[in-house]
C-alpha cells in the first residue's frame, strides 16, 4: 500500500508537469511528498515555476494563475484516474481571454473520455460547448430550463 | 459511467418537476445572476448524500425546500431530487444499464434515499459511488468560489485527494 | 456617543434601501442592531429581500448576488461618509453583462466625488473608464504599465 | 483628497522604478493574468502600513522584495513603495498641499517609513490617515476574491465598519 501510493504520487508529478506545461506554455511543476521515507503518513504539496519567473511562493501567485495551476493539478490526476463526471462552476471568472481559451482546448482533449458540465458568464467559453442550457427566472424566483441546444460546430454563430 | 438525467423538483428554485437531460462531451450552462445554476450544483451534491447544509450555503436542511415567491407562489412541502447515470461500463457495482438514485426531504423530517426505487439508506448511496470519483465533496466537483481551494489546502488534505486518486 | 452610532446605523440604513433598490430595480434591504437597547454594543447586520423573492436567507443567495449586494453596501456607506479613494480588484468577476452595467453606472454617479481604482478583465467594464493603464510584462517576471489613455468619451471605440 | 502618483521600486514585479499617475474619476487597470495589477493594490496596503504579509500574499515580509526572474535579472537589495496626495482640501491633517508617504524595506531589517521626505512613525502614518476613509483594511480598498467576506461578516466585524463610517 506504502508502494502503492508512492507510484501514484511518481505518476501523478510526471503527468502534473505535463498539464502545466500545455497550460502556461511552460515553467515545470511537481508534486512532492513532505517526508518520502513516510509514504503512509507523509503530507503531500506542489511546487510549480512559472514561465519567465522564479519557484514560485505559491500564495504570491495570482488569481488567474491560481485557478490555472489548480485546474493543471485537477487535469494531472484525471490522467491518472478519470473521473466519469466533472462539474466546474464559474471556474473561469478570474481567467483573461488567452488562457480561457488554453484551459477550454485542454476541457475539450479530456472531453472524449469524461463528461464535462460547466457554468459561465464569458462568451469565449461558451463557444467551446456541445450543449448549451439556458437558465432564467421567468416567473419570479422560479428557475427555468430555457433550451437546450445540441451545436453543429460549424454553426456557433447563429446560435450566439 | 455517464450523468443521464437530473430530476428537480421542490429544490431551491426548482418547485415544478424539471428534467435536465445532459448529454457527452461538454456541456455548458449560462443564465443570469442568480437564476439557478448553482443551485443544480447544488442539487448534485444534494442526491449523491451531501450531509453538510453549509457546503450547500444553506443554515438548516429546512433551506434547500423552495420557500415560494412574493408573487404569492407556496413553499414546497418537500425537495426531491434524482439522477440517472449511464452504467453500462458497470462502474456502479450493480449489474443493471441503468442506475436512478433520489434523495427526498419534507421539513423536520430524515431524507429518504432510493436506488432505482428502491429504499436504501444513505450509507449505501456514498459506498456505490464511493469508487467512483463521484462523491458530494469530490474534488472533480468544484464549487462557485472555490477553485483556489485546492492550491490553499494542507498537505494532509492534499494527500487525501492524491490517495482517493490511487 | 451611543446616540451618534444608532444615527449612523439608521442613515445607512436609508441609504441602502435606496442604493439596493437602484441596484436591483426592486427589492428591500435593511441594515439593523441585533440589540437596538445596546447601541454601544450591540453587532449589526442586512437583511435584503430580491425582487421577486423573498426575505434572503443571505448565505443561499447566488456569487453575483452577494457582489451586487456588497456593493450596494459599501456604496450606502459612502453616501454617509464617502472615501476619497475606492479600490476594487476584479469585484465584477461574478457579475453577469446587465449587472456589470448597473454596478458601473453606480461607480460612475459617484465618481465625481470618489477616486475609483477598479481593476477588471471584463470589455464592458471597461467601456467605463474615464483613463485606462494596461499592466503587461513584456520582459519576464517583470511588470511594465503600458499605457494611460485619457479616453475621449465619443472615442472609445478606437481605443478599444 | 485625491491620490495622485504611486512609486514603486523593488516591490514584487516591479524591479525598476515604475511611477503611475492617478487622475480623477474611474480608472480602470487591465492586463493579463499575473501580469501584476493586484500587486499594486498590494503596494498602496503595504504603504499604508499593513503589519500583516498574509494580507499581501506573502509568507515573510522578504516577500515583498523583487525575487529576480529566470532569465539573470538578480533580485532587488529592498522593496519601496511612495505614494502622493493631493491635500488641498486638508482631509490629511497636515497644513500642506501635497503629502508624500513612503515605506521601504530590506530584507531583515525593520520597515522604514517616510512622510514628505522626513522619517516617521509607522504609527504616524497609522494615525494621519486613521479618519480618511483610506487604510491598509479599509472596507473602500476591496482585494481580489474578497467582495463576498463583507457580507459573510460577523456582526461583531460589520459593527466595525459602520463605527468608522461614524
Ligand atoms: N430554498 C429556496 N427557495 C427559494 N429560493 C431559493 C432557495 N434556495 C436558494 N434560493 C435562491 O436561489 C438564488 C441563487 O441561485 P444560484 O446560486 O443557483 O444562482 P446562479 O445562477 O448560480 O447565479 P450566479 O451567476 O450569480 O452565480 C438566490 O436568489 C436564492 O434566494
Ligand atoms: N517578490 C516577488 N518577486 C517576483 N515576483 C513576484 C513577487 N511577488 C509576487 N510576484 C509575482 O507576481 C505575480 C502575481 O501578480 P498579480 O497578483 O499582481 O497578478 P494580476 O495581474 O493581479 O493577475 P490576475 O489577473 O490573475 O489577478 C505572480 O506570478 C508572482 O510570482
Ligand atoms: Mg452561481
Ligand atoms: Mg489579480
Amino acid at each position: 500500500i506504502a508502494e502503492k501510493f508512492s507510484r501514484t504520487i511518481e505518476n501523478i508529478n510526471r503527468h502534473f508537469d505535463k498539464t502545466f506545461k500545455a497550460m502556461f506554455e511552460g515553467g515545470e511543476a511537481t508534486v512532492i511528498m513532505l517526508s518520502p521515507e513516510d509514504p503512509l503518513e507523509t503530507g503531500v504539496d506542489i511546487q510549480v515555476k512559472l514561465p519567465g519567473k522564479n519557484i514560485e511562493v505559491l500564495s504570491l501567485t495570482s488569481g488567474g494563475e491560481k485557478a490555472l495551476i489548480a485546474a493543471s493539478l485537477i487535469f494531472a490526476i484525471f490522467l491518472q484516474n478519470p473521473s466519469p463526471v466533472c462539474i466546474l462552476d464559474e471556474v473561469d471568472a478570474s481567467m483573461d481571454a488567452a488562457n480561457i481559451e488554453k484551459f477550454f482546448k485542454m476541457i475539450k482533449k479530456f472531453s472524449s473520455e469524461i463528461q464535462f458540465i460547466v457554468i459561465t458568464h464569458n462568451k469565449k467559453s461558451m463557444e467551446f460547448a456541445d450543449t448549451l442550457y439556458g437558465v432564467t427566472m421567468e416567473q419570479k424566483g422560479v428557475s427555468k430550463i430555457l433550451s437546450v441546444h445540441f451545436k453543429n460546430k460549424k454553426n456557433n454563430d447563429d446560435i450566439l | 459511467m455517464k450523468l443521464r438525467k437530473i430530476t428537480l423538483k421542490g429544490f431551491k428554485t426548482f418547485p415544478r418537476k424539471t428534467e435536465i437531460e445532459y448529454k457527452e462531451g461538454i456541456n455548458i450552462i449560462i443564465g443570469p445572476n442568480g437564476s439557478g445554476k448553482s443551485n443544480i450544483v447544488d442539487a448534485v451534491k444534494w442526491a449523491l448524500g451531501e450531509k453538510s447544509i453549509k457546503s450547500l450555503r444553506g443554515g438548516n436542511m429546512d433551506d434547500v425546500i423552495f420557500k415560494g415567491n412574493d408573487q404569492g407562489m407556496l413553499p414546497s412541502n418537500f425537495a426531491s431530487v434524482s439522477m440517472i447515470f449511464d452504467n453500462q461500463d458497470r462502474k456502479l457495482r450493480l449489474d443493471v444499464d441503468e442506475v436512478e438514485i433520489e434523495r427526498a426531504f419534507s421539513k423536520d423530517k430524515a431524507s429518504k434515499f432510493m436506488i432505482n426505487k428502491k429504499r436504501a439508506k444513505l450509507k449505501e448511496i456514498v459506498s456505490l459511488f464511493a469508487d467512483t470519483g463521484i462523491t458530494s465533496n469530490s474534488y472533480a466537483i468544484i464549487e462557485q468560489g472555490k477553485i483556489n481551494n485546492l492550491l490553499l489546502s494542507s498537505s494532509q488534505e492534499k494527500r487525501v485527494i492524491f490517495e482517493e486518486a490511487a
